[in-house]
């Protein structure tokens, strides 16, 4: 439920009252949405170029950052290759039911990897740095 | 099918960042790797031993991430080009380590060139460590080279003291730290363990007063590390001395909101 919105959506009534009815609403809805897969939640290219940024002076390894991010919508079907959670499905439903007041569920990772960085510090010394959750290796609704 | 690299998609359009964009996106970026501002390494080179060493370990994570599951992570990463070499046990403090922090002997003549004394000094500036690593392993790395004049069968002690106090009439208080037997005829880099010593310079910089190598014949004569091949400051830049340490973060940094 979403607390405190109760009543406040003046087109509530227009909503389906029932999962039946949600159902309905949202295979309906799954014909429009899914005609475009580009608009699906998917993982797309981000590279950050150290070399471009002017960091091969200090930045002795890796020369860029291959990212990545996730975008797209999580609407209908939700199906395993978005990497959907059960609770994003259920989440899906009471959207389609309650619009105004449920979000979709957001596009997002759900495996990170780490990366590490070579880099020399004001002393010259050099420092081998471990960060993690830092590469998107995939993405799914949640 | 369920596949953890999903279908990539090129989305991202490439255009010129303006040079405003391109500050902020270099602070966020700097904020992230947790650095004040961009460092600015005043005198350094690529291809001197420490730069090389540590970037053997970094390549050594790379080639790991990318064995399949299971894989024994624990394998030794010889190099094949030049003197340098990741050790096995290297290996084991590189996967145990949130970060590895190689420091630059800062002590650049050989007092040995230029005096009598066969003593070996060297520093390290240990104040630049980030904050919230404690050192879990640290090591003194020099290299001995093949000598094949004068000493070819005979053995030295070679042995590294922690400087704990200098005295006003030039001898210094000292702590033997670790010690190896060595061969005229060896080459290598020769390892000496500095966890203990490290440790305490971070947390009492002023102790930092240094290390010493002395270097003495089986009858116990003193004997100048360069005559036997310990490279010193002024030798080959990919053999100088170094000293490496491994660290482990002892708090979660929580990045503050901007």
């Amino acid at each position: 439920s979403a607390h405190g919105h109760k009543g406040r959506n003046p087109n509530r009534s227009k909503n389906p009252k029932n999962a039946q009815d949600a159902l309905k609403v949202a295979e309906a809805a799954a014909e429009n949405l899914s005609t475009d897969p580009k608009q699906g939640c998917k993982k797309h290219e981000l590279y950050v170029s150290f070399r471009d940024l002017g960091w091969q002076d200090w930045i002795i390894a890796p020369e860029g950052y291959a990212a990545y991010y996730c975008q797209g919508e999580c609407a209908f079907p939700l199906n395993s290759y978005m990497n959907a959670t059960n609770h994003a499905i259920v989440q899906t439903l009471v959207h389609f039911i309650n619009p105004e007041t449920v979000p979709k569920p957001c596009c997002a990772p759900t495996q990170l990897h780490g990366i590490s960085v070579l880099y020399f510090d004001d002393s010259s010394n050099v420092i081998l740095k471990k960060y993690r959750n830092m590469v998107v290796r995939a993405c799914g609704c949640h | 099918n369920i596949t953890l690299d999903n279908e990539v998609h090129s989305s991202f359009i490439q255009r010129r960042l303006r040079s405003q964009e391109r500050r902020e996106m270099q602070r966020e970026i700097l904020s992230i790797l947790g650095l004040p501002h961009r460092p600015r390494p005043h005198i350094y080179t690529k291809q001197n031993a420490a730069p090389m060493f540590m970037l053997d370990l970094y390549n050594a994570i790379s080639t790991d991430r990318q064995q399949p599951a299971g894989f024994s992570y624990y394998k030794p990463v010889f190099t094949t080009q030049g003197p340098r070499m990741v050790t096995q046990q290297d290996s084991i403090f590189l996967n145990d380590a949130d970060m590895v922090m190689s420091f630059v002997n800062l002590v650049e003549l050989d007092q040995d060139v230029l005096s009598s004394r066969h003593n070996r000094e060297f520093r390290f500036d240990l104040s630049r460590i980030p904050e919230g690593e404690a050192v879990s392993t640290a090591e003194f790395r020099i290299y001995k080279d093949y000598i094949r004049e004068h000493y070819e069968n005979e053995t030295f002690h070679v042995s590294v003291y922690q400087v704990l106090q200098e005295l006003p009439d030039s001898e210094e208080d000292l702590l033997l730290l670790d010690t190896r037997v060595v061969w005229a005829i060896e080459e290598g880099w020769l390892v000496f363990d500095i966890t203990g010593t490290s440790n305490q310079w971070v947390v009492n910089l002023d102790q930092n007063l240094g290390l010493l190598l002395a270097l003495e014949s089986m009858d116990g004569q003193s004997v100048n590390p360069r005559l036997v091949g310990l490279v010193g400051g002024s030798g080959p830049q990919d053999k100088q001395p170094f000293m490496v340490a491994f660290f482990k973060a002892t708090e979660v940094r929580l990045r503050s909101i901007r």
